[in-house]
């Protein structure tokens, strides 16, 4: 018997909404340690892993582990049908063929339920290694998103060079080309801002995006590498999930675009670099 | 020429 119970309806349906347009069917694997999935979008170019651990649910039981393969258009539609204030448990047997989503308001006196039929996905599962990245770049998500999408009108292709003192994002196309650079802020920027209100003395609040980049570099080596943005643009559909958002490069590597869920777990896209031949 | 690398030649297979 596996049932995950999440107060915060929203939070899955905006997990899906993330990932649905990169990965078409993805095997959910429902463990003692949460609701995990790992998949690779079609063209094997990227891939998504995703985890909700099983403490940041309201309720969570799993008997044993179960490996539930979903269309994830299909899940999309009915999570769609659930509020964002709504309730969302899953719940599934063990040897079923179906899962069970139930919304339920925060009145409690609307209560729905939703089944889906499961499928057999033959997949490839991937080790991703632990790897000590040569730069780490924490940032805006909203900035990045914005960044992504206003080159992906002038070129196909990002280039992205970290150095310790700024993050430089470079397309070219047809028209001309374009070059972004958003200098590192000073330590601390990226955590929180304190600021004095008359009225309530000292108050805490998170920067917004609007205050700046609040770019924050970890470096070990400079690094440049070239991205298709058709994909980091993808990505950015995570960005409502997160107000920061984390990239992680090494040279000849991926690229790690990481999303953390608050208090759940994370969802995070491996890119394949472009080289040059 | 530039080309794209896949996510499978980097992570393999378990």
């Amino acid at each position: 018997m596996f049932e995950a119970r999440i107060l915060q309806g929203s939070i899955l349906k905006k997990v899906l909404e993330s990932i649905k347009d990169l990965v078409t069917d993805a095997n959910f694997e429902c463990t003692a340690n949460g609701f995990a999935l790992q998949a690779m979008d079609s063209s094997h170019v990227s891939l998504v892993a995703l985890m909700l651990r099983s403490t940041g649910f309201d309720h969570y039981r799993c008997d044993r582990d179960v490996t539930m393969g979903m269309n994830l258009l299909n899940m999309s539609k009915m999570l769609k049908c659930a509020d964002n204030d709504d309730t969302i448990t899953m719940k599934a047997d063990d040897a079923g063929d179906v899962v069970t989503f139930m919304f339920e308001n925060p009145k409690a006196d609307k209560i729905s339920d939703f089944q889906m039929k499961l499928m057999d996905i033959d997949t490839e599962h991937l080790g991703i290694p632990d790897t000590e990245y040569e730069a780490t770049v924490k940032m805006s998500s909203n900035e990045f998103q914005r960044i992504c999408r206003d080159l992906s009108s002038i070129g196909d292709t990002v280039t992205i060079a970290v150095t310790k003192d700024s993050v430089k994002f470079t397309t070219s196309g047809d028209i001309g080309e374009a070059n972004i650079t958003c200098r590192r802020t000073s330590d601390g920027d990226m955590k929180e801002e304190k600021v004095k209100t008359e009225e309530d003395g000292e108050k805490v609040h998170n920067t917004k995006s609007s205050e700046g980049q609040n770019v924050d570099i970890d470096l070990q080596e400079p690094v440049t590498l070239t991205f298709a943005l058709r994909y980091l643009n993808s990505f950015c559909k995570a960005t409502s999930l997160c107000e920061n958002v984390r990239l992680q490069l090494s040279k000849e590597l991926p690229v790690v675009v990481q999303y953390l869920i608050e208090d759940m777990g994370y969802v995070r896209f491996y890119l394949a670099p472009k080289i040059e031949e | 020429y530039v080309s794209q690398l896949h996510i499978s030649s980097f992570f393999r297979t378990e």
